[in-house]
């Protein structure tokens, strides 16, 4: 089964 | 102070009918650079990012870095109030909590002020690292536009595939399948029907089409689109918007469980 993932994941906050 | 004078008024319609279905509501932000904005989803899965530069507009006054929070949906209704081709100026004084949306029409003969209130957003900012792409096709935007709306009607998820052969879009549902293989073209004799496809890597990823068809709202602003692609980093659908910057939507992919 596919997982939606997160933006948070692969980006970091600033 | 800030006055923004935008002759084809029309490319700011275009943008918040590109941008209003993604995100409620978002920052504006106004600097010597231009005026930008960056806003993700309610669920964090997807972000535009948009950049108009200041050279693109006819008149650029910017004194201080501003950053304004609008409801798209509200600033969508008062640009639809522009006729096409109108020229927009965006104005607003320091401190205030409004902003107006100027409409001319090209001979002057019809004048309108929109006044609309500001409200305050917390908005987050995410850092995005220039990446290297393992593959970035360019292809016309319609034609993106026409496979993620076929595709949609068979399944919820697209699986896009760049190999030597050309990009493939691939869906599974509950009544059948689907593929739509690009091949690399570039024979046609207009650059704007061609499709490009520079890979370095092969690559294949899992995306919602949800999501997709929501990007594809931006086709009116450029008849090509750019798609790329690395394993494991949320694929990047740009337009670009003609002499004054581009809109860019990241999508985080779906993983394995």
């Amino acid at each position: 089964l596919m997982q939606q993932g997160a933006l948070g994941n692969f980006f970091v906050h600033t | 102070m800030l006055e923004l004078r935008l002759v084809q008024g029309n490319l700011l319609k275009k943008v918040l009918e590109a941008v209003k279905d993604l995100v409620t509501d978002a920052n504006f932000d106004c600097s010597s650079t231009g005026f930008s904005l960056q806003a993700m989803d309610s669920s964090h899965v997807a972000l535009v990012a948009l950049l108009l530069r200041s050279e693109g507009f006819e008149h650029y006054r910017c004194d201080r870095n501003v950053s304004m929070g609008m409801n798209l949906n509200n600033m969508a209704k008062m640009l639809k109030c522009a006729g096409n081709d109108d020229i927009v100026t965006i104005k607003a004084d320091d401190g205030s909590d409004t902003v107006t949306f100027m409409f001319e029409s090209p001979n002057q003969d019809k004048i309108a002020d929109f006044e609309m209130k500001l409200m305050d957003i917390d908005s987050e900012h995410l850092g995005i690292p220039e990446a290297e792409y393992h593959a970035i096709v360019r292809m016309p935007s319609s034609e993106f536009a026409r496979i993620c709306k076929d595709l949609s009607s068979i399944g919820d998820t697209v699986v896009i595939s760049v190999t030597k052969e050309g990009v493939k879009f691939s869906t599974r549902g509950d009544i059948g399948n689907a593929n739509v293989v690009c091949r690399q073209n570039t024979t046609v004799d207009k650059p704007e029907e061609s499709t490009t496809i520079e890979m370095h890597e092969p690559v294949s990823l899992t995306f919602a089409l949800r999501y997709m068809n929501s990007f594809t709202k931006a086709t009116p602003l450029s008849s090509t689109v750019t798609i790329s692609l690395s394993s494991e980093l949320p694929v990047v659908v740009e337009y670009k918007i003609a002499e004054m910057g581009y809109i860019r939507f990241y999508l985080a992919p779906k993983i394995e469980d």
